[in-house]
């Protein structure tokens, strides 16, 4: 068994956890915030069978899609930044970042 | 020291987290969703000396219980479902899923 | 690469954000409690690679301040206490507690 935490983009959360169902992985689903961007994104807790992590990971990238913001620099997106005149630069947002964790032990109760 | 990530059932969340506190475990609790019912439940993070790790599984397995939903197949709960005229069905939600995570540096500033 | 979770104090969430993101520490936020107060705190996730493991703990330990908080025994501090009159105790809120797990595989899709 394995834990996986995947942060991806809220755009791509209500698809990903869908198809996860539909095809028997079982998902926890965590609300987060970017630290660069300062905006709200979605974390998902997944544990899974050491046997199907590729299958995972096939669902994830088929489903997050990657997608470019538009960010003032030095004005926190979340934040709201008048009269900072520097020019806007593009950031690429992944479609995912997994971190994937040993566990030594599932416990049902 | 392990980190064990449980997911609860609100309704045994603050019963959990008062036994544990008196019981001298420390817990953080993060806010949650089912991804299967798409209802909140709660993840506690509990970092826990390896020797307490069975004490730990037996206040949970006494203070959490197990419930059953009805479920319109197809409609997830959280979202309503006028129309779907399937027979709905029982869906048994278990007291608690456990991952336990070993630690391999646990640091307090 | 090794995955951090660091609970810290809102009061200091902000600063060390800022402080990680201006030194290239990649961090996703998570909204928490502190079981023992029930007051409102926050859970860092940081993937981090290895090398740079002392230089996070650095940041964490010049940024967070511990604080003291007023208690009275057997009221939850978040839930108002009228009529319990007994004395209240100063409990210590430390700056950081960090938990350091080891990451079998990183995944960007
Ligand atoms: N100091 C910096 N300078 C310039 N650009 C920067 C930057 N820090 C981040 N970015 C860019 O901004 C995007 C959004 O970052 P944010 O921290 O809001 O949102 C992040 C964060 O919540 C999480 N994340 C990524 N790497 C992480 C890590 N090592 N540890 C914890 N969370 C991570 O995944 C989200 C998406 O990350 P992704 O890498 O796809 O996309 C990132 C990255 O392309
Ligand atoms: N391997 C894992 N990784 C990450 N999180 C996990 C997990 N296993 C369980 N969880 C978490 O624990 C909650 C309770 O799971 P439990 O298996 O007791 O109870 C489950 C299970 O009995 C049932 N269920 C889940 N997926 C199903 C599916 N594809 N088909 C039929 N029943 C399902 O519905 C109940 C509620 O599921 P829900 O997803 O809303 O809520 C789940 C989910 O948040
Ligand atoms: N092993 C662990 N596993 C998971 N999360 C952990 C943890 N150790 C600490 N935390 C998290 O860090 C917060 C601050 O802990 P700290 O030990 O600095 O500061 C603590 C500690 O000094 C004190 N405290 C905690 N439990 C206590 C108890 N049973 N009796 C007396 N004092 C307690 O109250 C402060 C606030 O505790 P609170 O639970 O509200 O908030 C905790 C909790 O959210």
């Amino acid at each position: 068994m394995k834990l996986v935490l995947a942060v991806i983009q809220d755009a791509d959360a209500a698809a990903l956890i869908r198809v996860l169902s539909e095809n028997a992985f079982e998902v926890t689903k965590l609300a987060s915030t970017g630290g660069f961007l300062r905006e709200g994104n979605t974390t998902l807790m997944i544990g899974v069978p050491d046997t199907r992590m590729e299958e995972l990971k096939r669902h994830v990238a088929q489903t997050c899609r990657t997608r470019t913001r538009l960010v003032t620099p030095g004005v926190p997106v979340g934040e709201g930044g008048e009269g900072m005149a520097a020019d806007p630069v593009e950031v690429a947002v992944g479609g995912a970042v997994m971190f994937v964790l040993g566990v030594q032990e599932f416990v049902k109760v």
